[in-house]
């Protein structure tokens, strides 16, 4: 269930639609400080349902939408879209509560200045439950692991017993 | 459940045993339950002992031993209930040359079955890379990706270099 | 006193503007008091701009913005109340290169009146040290200083890697 | 008031006595991940008057001797000096409440594992309140951004405004 391609328009400080296509294997994504690169990661945590503006390292979550620099106005709507090679049929999409197989899934979510957001899989609307309940079971609910933030990678160590507790429940 | 936390537990504690040692080339490392009498409500504590030193709290680990027994802990994770991918930004901001290798390293026996996306700065790290990603603002305050070559990594930073201000 | 804290929070505005700029090649950055009526009580806020960049909080700073602006910060405290001495454990972690240059530039301004002790692991910091000190355990577990030369500083980490495991 | 020379025997990992001789300008302390060089930080905040063993990494203060390694006994005590160039005149050490002005002053902690500590002014016993009232006005008592330990370069921008406010009330 590997990520294939990764659209962004308007989110943070991609004012412009970028597209990442992703291979198998390692990927590194270098720039200089301040250019982007975490708020990849940041895009990747939120097409998959992040509810936490905080967790974005925003305080509230129009933050994530493209707010304008000294040339640019700012965006209306931030969206990102994620595929998913799901060859395998790890993933099962459903829409209109059916099944609908397919060799690549993709989700994409969409946030407008109103405030009103948007959710879609393999182009139809959803409900961000649909989204999360698509990705439990899959070893990905669990981002807990799957995803480590800048400044984060000790995070488990420095937690307390209770906390580590929490993290094991949120794998187990 | 009770049954699924401790199947959960044994497989992290004896991945983090093998794989702390893998890191740090010996020594010696655990999990443990603080209260094994009440499983489901019990804290979680961890020892390391780096080779060649004595046992004593982990906070008094470098900056460097703590990101390298996290690294360890991350992966027994990952081993126990493996991911389709994994996304690890700057984990090596902490480690020297050596230890970055030997993350290098170990990420490499991953990569069977998991996808790795990772950020970094360290040219080392770059280098286990199949393919590298430049994220720049040409434009200021305007994220743009380009193409980078592998023999550019070396001057990534000029490469890549924003806009002079 | 109220006036001594007036006194030392107006010395340390005018450096933090001042300094930002400076570290970031220009923007805009202010610390505020959140209630200015109870100066005794009042919280601060900052507020940065890295420029070409639009205003807005201070979280959503990249992990090396944050850096400088804090090091702007530090340094805005020493210039408006000098301190003999300064120490400086790995601030650079999180600086590409050129950030990195522009942070040693800096502490090139203060060593007039400052003694500085840091430490790194980028090549480039070493290279504005006057002196260098190695520290490195060839007998594990045990600490040693070993006195290290700046044409080694580029292979540092085989000059002082420890003992083989 | 340059720092000339520090000497640590028994404390942390510096098993051994060692010294470091400081000269005016820019010191760099290199080496590799868990070789040390915190530990030096950690050894000039301590013989300063450090009292919390959490500030030093510890959970208590005996966590600063050094306590073995595969092929030595732990050490019995923790000492650390350091040494001030004073021909300024800045620092105004007093012994048995008499004032001892002198171009080098020195401070030297001790801790034993009994737990008994010893404090030294240029060779004399003193109290730690002695060492703690002669760096105040100096500019070190407020060491709170004089020494950047690691990781903690970004505490200011994260602390709350709260927070903030204590560390200018600290440094003005
Ligand atoms: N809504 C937004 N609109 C425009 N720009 C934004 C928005 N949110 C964040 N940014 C900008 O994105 C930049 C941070 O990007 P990011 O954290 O991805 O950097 P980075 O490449 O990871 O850098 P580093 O190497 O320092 O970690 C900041 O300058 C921030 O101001
Ligand atoms: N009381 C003690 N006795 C012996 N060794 C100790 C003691 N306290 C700490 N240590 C050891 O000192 C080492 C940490 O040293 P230090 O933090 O100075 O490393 P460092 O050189 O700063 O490394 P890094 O580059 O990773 O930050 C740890 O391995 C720790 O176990
Ligand atoms: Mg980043
Ligand atoms: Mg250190």
């Amino acid at each position: 269930m590997k990520l294939k391609k990764l659209i962004v328009a308007g989110f943070k400080s991609f004012a412009d639609r970028t597209e990442f296509e992703f291979d198998d294997g390692v990927s590194c994504i270098v720039g200089p400080n301040g250019c982007g690169k975490s708020n990849v990661v940041d895009a990747i945590k939120w097409v998959l349902g992040e509810q936490s503006a905080k967790s974005l390292r925003g305080s509230e979550m129009l933050d994530v939408i493209f707010n304008g620099s000294s040339a640019r106005k700012q965006s209306g709507m931030a969206m990102v879209t994620l595929e998913f090679d799901n060859s395998e049929g790890i993933l099962q999409p459903t829409a209109n509560g059916q099944m609908q197989p397919s060799e690549t899934v993709s989700v994409t979510r969409r946030l407008y200045r109103s405030g009103q957001s948007e959710y879609l899989i393999n182009k139809n609307p959803a409900r961000l439950r649909d989204i999360k309940e698509m990705f439990l079971d899959t070893g990905m609910g669990a981002s807990a692991y799957s995803i480590i933030e800048q400044g984060r990678v000790s995070q488990f160590l420095q937690a307390s017993q209770e906390e580590r507790r929490a993290f094991f429940d949120e794998a187990a | 459940s009770r049954q699924r936390f401790v199947e959960t537990f044994t497989a992290v504690r004896e991945n983090f045993q093998t794989l702390f040692r893998k890191l740090f080339g010996g020594g010696k490392a655990d999990i443990l339950l603080t209260d094994p009498d009440d499983v489901l409500e019990s804290g979680i504590e961890i020892v390391a002992r780096p080779p060649g030193k004595e046992l004593r709290s982990i906070s008094l680990l470098s900056g460097g031993e703590k990101t390298m027994a996290a690294l360890a802990m991350i992966f027994s994770f990952f081993r126990a209930k493996p991911s389709p991918f994994c996304l690890l930004d700057e984990v090596d901001a902490a480690l020297d040359e050596a230890n970055t290798e030997r993350y290098n390293a170990l990420v490499g026996e991953f990569i069977a079955d998991t996808q790795f996306i990772m950020i970094s700065h360290a040219k080392r790290t770059m280098s286990i890379a199949n393919v590298l990603y430049g994220v720049t603002m040409q434009e200021r305050g305007v994220s743009k990706r380009i193409s980078v070559r592998f023999e550019e990594a070396d001057k990534i930073d000029e490469v890549l270099e924003p806009v002079a201000m």
